[in-house]
């Protein structure tokens, strides 16, 4: 990723739906296998996010939630799903 | 606040020790090792001020109970690192205590001195990634130290109310701790804000 794409204030040109479901997928929200045609798990899977965000709850890729999107953050998952494993080893 | 799936913890006996160390060979360009040693001090000692939790760094890497290092792209534990910005850093779930760090960013102590744009915030870093080290998963709370979020060259070093709460509920509480002493840190970091 190069920083240019991480204003604060992105245009929502700058993300567009894949990579919007890249970023649902890689924090615990979209199951890897999720095809297009099940939007509505994608409008779940962004309530969802933006749930646990803090944000207006609206299920749509609005400016909000573009925003937050593009940030920096952690690589942790929001949504640990107890089949997570790269970060649910538990013991050492 | 939300506990990892299966709610694991430290299970040693209160008043729990943990000894942490970092990987010598891999450390950023961006802070000399005195620099990160005590930004980690600091991060640490927020916790250890509200649970009964005591934190020893060791010289000993390998047999150190937390584990920290700088690492870029592919390090070998199936979450590649994605370069500057993006994922900043992840660390594993209790009781496993691995803390990694993108090496690829420009981590900053003090952005007077780092000027740089994209400048992450080491101790802000550090607080979130210790929260998870003790069990705690990412927070709804916007000021909370584990929202998982943080935009370049900002601040957010100090425990709100609900990572507390969380800590607290999995660790039990410092019996110096006082619910008005961390309201007073709140109150005079919003000021400073």
């Amino acid at each position: 990723r190069n920083p240019s794409q991480f204003t604060i204030n992105p245009s929502p040109d700058v993300v567009n739906i894949s990579e919007i479901k890249r970023h649902l997928h890689r924090f615990g929200y979209l199951p890897r296998n999720n095809n297009d045609s099940d939007a509505v798990s994608f409008e779940q899977a962004l309530s969802r996010y933006q749930k646990n965000l803090g944000l207006p709850i609206t299920g749509k890729p609005d400016s909000d939630t573009l925003s937050h999107i593009l940030l920096p953050r952690c690589g942790f998952p929001d949504d640990v799903e107890p089949k997570t494993t790269a970060f649910h080893t538990g013991q050492k | 606040y939300v506990y990892f799936p299966g709610r694991p913890r430290w299970t040693r006996d209160v008043p729990l020790k943990l000894t942490y160390a970092f990987s010598q060979e891999n450390l950023t360009p961006h802070l000399t090792p005195t620099e990160i040693r005590r930004v980690f001090r600091r991060a640490f000692g927020k916790w250890a001020s509200v649970i009964p939790v005591s934190f020893i760094e060791t010289e000993d890497y390998v047999v150190a109970d937390i584990k920290i290092g700088f690492f870029g792209g592919d390090h070998g534990d199936g979450e590649p690192f994605d370069g500057v910005l993006g994922v900043l850093a992840h660390t594993f779930s209790p009781e496993n205590g691995r803390l990694h760090l993108d090496k690829a960013e420009t981590w900053a102590v003090d952005f007077d001195k780092e000027k740089s744009t994209v400048a992450i915030d080491l101790e802000s870093v550090a607080v979130h990634e210790i929260g998870h080290v003790l069990g705690l998963g990412h927070s709804s709370v916007k000021d909370a130290a584990m929202y998982p979020t943080l935009k370049p060259r900002s601040k957010k070093v100090d425990l709100y109310i609900d990572d507390v709460d969380g800590v607290q509920s999995l660790y039990g509480t410092n019996p110096n701790f006082t619910l008005s002493g961390l309201l007073a840190s709140e109150t005079s970091t919003n000021l400073a804000d």
